[in-house]
């Protein structure tokens, strides 16, 4: 459930394309 | 260093020395070749070349070389300095510097402000939020009404845009970003801090004794 309260930024940085950690694990 | 650095720079296009690289980024000589190590995983992962190609940079984030993502790609094209479709190895440590947690805020603040600039004009748009909400919606397989998605962007935007000229430029991206600090927390991987310890199985093979 995504409240419109919500930060628009906040929503898209929950976004997988912008989670670098990936890169470093095995 | 040798003939294996020496070697290493004729073969690998956008090689730089990692004494070169340490000088200019918050990471040291040794966690330099540790990151060369993943480096030569991830850029011959699916063309031998020694070059991050976008299938390889997809591969790595999602492990499945064909899934597009639009915050990805924007990664990429920060990541791509050169704008010649591929990382090289310079441009992949100094992008990856931003993300040190020894990295200035203000990096972090400046980099994230051109992520979502997407149609680089200086400024983030109406139109280029909600089109990164929607990508992420759709990413996440969520489905809102139009109108919750409407909400949600018009909130952010009026919030952000405080001298109310319809975009939000670097300055009022700033402010924002200090009222809503969690916005960056992307920007930091802490896997960053003492790589060699976090990963020792790339100092194995890496040269240099600190």
């Amino acid at each position: 459930v995504v409240p419109a309260t919500m930060n628009a930024f906040e929503l898209i940085s929950t976004s997988q394309g912008l989670n670098l950690s990936s890169l470093f694990e095995k | 260093m040798g003939c294996a650095s020496s070697k290493r720079s004729k073969r690998t296009p956008g090689y730089e020395e990692p004494t070169v690289l340490a000088a200019e980024t918050p990471f040291t000589v040794s966690e330099v070749e540790a990151l060369y190590e993943l480096y030569k995983k991830l850029s011959n992962a699916i063309i031998a070349d020694g070059l991050i190609h976008k299938e390889e940079f997809q591969l790595a984030l999602f492990r499945n070389r064909n899934r597009r993502n639009l915050f990805a790609d924007r990664i990429f094209d920060l990541f791509d300095v050169k704008r010649n479709g591929v990382i090289e190895f310079g441009e992949f440590v100094r992008s990856l510097g931003v993300f040190h947690p020894n990295a200035p805020v203000a990096d972090k603040i400046a980099f994230a402000f051109r992520l979502y600039d997407l149609r680089q004009t200086g400024f983030i748009e109406r139109e280029e939020l909600k089109e990164m909400v929607l990508a992420l919606l759709h990413e996440s397989d969520l489905v809102l009404s139009e109108d919750v998605v409407e909400t949600i962007v018009d909130k952010t935007f009026t919030d952000a845009d405080t001298k109310g000229d319809g975009k939000i430029d670097t300055e009022e991206w700033k402010e924002f970003v200090s009222k809503h600090p969690s916005l960056i927390k992307n920007m930091t991987l802490p896997y960053l801090k003492d790589i060699t310890l976090a990963f020792p199985s790339f100092v194995v093979a890496s040269e240099v004794e600190e």
